[in-house]
């Protein structure tokens, strides 16, 4: 049964985007089949993934709109060996597009329906907001994974996510539920760290994952080589806490 | 002349809201009157400026809806010395709620019009998005101020912003200019930084502010308490930095 995972969190640059394409990569070093989803119109999944996003014959928007089929927009990307479904600015014009459409939350939930059967793993990017995009990948999804700096406008912001979960699970897609809360850009000898990590595993208990991943230079350098850190620096901190994720991910969904 | 500051940028997490609060109270401490707009519907300017987003009597989002009016939503940040108009998360209702109004980008720059010139300096905090709230705070202001975090993504996004610049200067707010590029979480010993900093300076020339926000952990502490890093902690590098770009943007604008 496909896991499809968005991974979200309102408060921005906490790690989605570098998540996404490195937990996607890890779990193809696993031997999984992966689709990333690039669901910001920043773009980044797909620039991370070594894809130009200038370049796109068609891109994720197209797919909301209903003007290109997903065989029309999925590409492979070579650097991750995952599969993209890329976007690029033109993802901005969605939410307004949409306004009116019924069923307009349901939108990559029904475009994702012909091909999920073909991986292991959907991972969903999503942009720094509570948006239609948002809540678009939220219907899709089945599990939410949470990255979260360890600071306090990051944990603040948790709770109006939490919210919207709720929302969500009572109204359009009722088995959505949190796969994890996963702590990024982990500095250990701060104490605003562990303060916050500490409220962290307090409120959520056993859905704070126990894979951290470390501030760690290569995932910031990765990016601009086009690739996941995987392919970049395999040995490096940040590498190896992304397989550590993997298994992880893995191990609570017994695969 | 009220010198009126959208700070922007929508990728996320690059300080945008750590650059308001600080700047804010460091304008303060010149002996200037400050203004902070939060226009963000997470309000974090709002709770770091100490005040309860869950009690407000009235926030921006009634100000744009035009459900009152710019007295009954300004009040006092005593933490910091400048005024506020506060922001929760009804802010994220706006941009539905203004879909089909006349004008609905001017709505900001209408309601500051009264009270603009109460003030020496006007700040707007920008959600991490190129959305109505922001295209709002781009109509209201003079100058943009766009913090980057020196690392690619945060380098990449600069052209979305540039074109949107583009567009409100030639349609809504001709008077519409770059302020000042900031270097926010610089981190002087690494490569990453300094490579993407020298192509600030090569492209931006004279725009990239000489003032550089190092990475400072106290930044990220004075949040927590409620108040900005000159209250919290007067001595430490974040403070003296934002003093600094306090004295360079007044210099900057002649004053
Ligand atoms: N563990 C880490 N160590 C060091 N740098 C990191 C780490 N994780 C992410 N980064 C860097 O921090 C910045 C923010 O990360 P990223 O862009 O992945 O966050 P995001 O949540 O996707 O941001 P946005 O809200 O804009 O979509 C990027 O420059 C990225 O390269
Ligand atoms: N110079 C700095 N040194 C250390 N930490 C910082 C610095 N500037 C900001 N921070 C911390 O980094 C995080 C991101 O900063 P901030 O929230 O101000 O960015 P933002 O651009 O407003 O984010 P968003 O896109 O979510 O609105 C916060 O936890 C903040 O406390
Ligand atoms: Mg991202
Ligand atoms: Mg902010």
């Amino acid at each position: 049964m496909t896991k499809i995972f968005a991974v979200t969190n309102q408060k921005g640059g906490v790690g989605k985007t570098t998540t996404c394409v490195n937990l996607a990569a890890s779990l193809v070093a696993t031997k999984r089949k992966v689709l990333l989803v690039d669901m910001d119109p920043q773009g980044h999944a797909t620039l991370g993934s070594g894809i130009d996003k200038k370049q796109l014959q068609a891109s994720v928007y197209d797919l909301l709109m209903g003007e290109a089929g997903i065989e029309a927009v999925r590409i492979t990307a070579e650097a991750g060996g995952y599969d993209l479904l890329p976007a690029n600015v033109d993802l901005a014009g969605a939410e307004v597009g949409l306004i009116n459409e019924p069923r307009r939350e349901r939108r990559l939930a029904e475009a994702l329906e012909s091909v999920k059967k073909d991986y292991d793993f959907v991972l969903i990017d999503c942009p720094p907001s509570l948006n239609l995009l948002t809540i678009n990948a939220l219907t899709a999804a089945r599990g939410v994974l949470v990255p979260v700096q360890c600071e306090y406008y990051a944990l603040e912001g948790l709770t109006s996510l939490l919210d919207t979960l709720k929302r969500v699970a009572s109204s359009v897609n009722p088995g959505l539920e949190i796969t994890g809360i996963l702590r990024t850009m982990y500095d250990p000898r701060n104490s605003l760290t562990q303060d916050v990590s500490n409220q962290l595993i307090q409120y959520f208990e056993r859905q704070v994952l126990g894979t951290v991943i470390p501030r760690n230079i290569r995932l910031a350098e990765a990016p601009s080589h086009g690739m996941p850190v995987l392919s970049y620096d395999p040995k490096s901190k940040g590498s190896l806490a992304y397989l550590a994720l993997a298994g992880e991910i893995l191990r609570r969904n017994s695969l």
